[in-house]
């Protein structure tokens, strides 16, 4: 996760 | 999630299920590069560390799932099964996939988003995954003819991520902060990779031939 950011793609 | 992703991700699906017929139907792995399934099974264990402890959506935990336990199960084939270890072509896959290894690990060191341990491992993953085609494509030059499904195998590889640059420009247009410098970059190399074999593979399907890369 960055700055709350999850990585949301595969 | 919009259709280029969704699209992409299908087909990134659809290229391992290709593979995993053409395993399974002719108990041969010749024209695959066993280095390159062992760097796609880096690429998800690395990418996906944070698969128990971030849950995004049901649709993604089990992608996740299925990109890990098949390419560790393509891996143990290659390695393991007797039929299809005996078919594993080692002169021809002679790729120093390590130094591609080493190389991502060292750039993700210094290129990352935040400098915590998920983060260098993801950043890790998408340069390790730009790079992994490498030894197939190296093996598919050697080993001249190049059967349909190895063939197919690799363009529907090829295509997942040129879908995700599309991905990347849909959410760059439609959401105002979106900026995934470290994936898009890395995506457009790695979508660049395959550009021969597209070509090749487009006079193939063109002249109903077989395909062939030049050595």
């Amino acid at each position: 996760t960055v700055d709350g950011k999850y990585h949301d793609e595969l | 999630m919009n259709i280029f992703r969704l699209a992409g991700d299908m087909t990134h699906l659809l290229s391992i299920l290709v593979l995993l017929l053409k395993i399974y139907a002719t108990k041969s792995c010749s024209g695959v590069s066993r280095k390159t399934q062992e760097l796609y099974a880096i690429v998800f264990l690395a990418r996906y560390l944070d698969l128990f402890t971030d849950f995004i959506s049901v649709y993604n935990t089990f992608m996740k799932i299925v990109f890990i336990a098949s390419s560790l199960a393509i891996v143990w084939c290659i390695r393991v099964h007797p039929m299809v270890k005996r078919s594993y072509d080692k002169d021809l896959d002679t790729f120093r996939h390590y130094l591609l290894v080493a190389a991502s690990f060292l750039l993700a060191l210094f290129l990352h988003e935040k400098f915590t341990f998920l983060e260098i491992f993801w950043a890790f993953s998408i340069y390790l995954e730009a790079v992994a085609i490498l030894p197939q494509l190296v093996l598919l030059q050697r080993s001249g003819n190049v059967d349909n499904l190895t063939g197919q195998y690799v363009f529907f590889l090829g295509a997942y991520r040129g879908l995700y640059i599309l991905n990347w420009i849909y959410r760059y247009l439609t959401e105002p902060r979106f900026t995934r410098w470290i994936a898009c970059v890395s995506g457009v190399v790695q979508t660049a990779l395959y550009a021969d074999f597209f070509y090749y593979y487009f006079i193939s399907w063109k002249n109903n031939s077989k395909l062939k890369l030049p050595a």
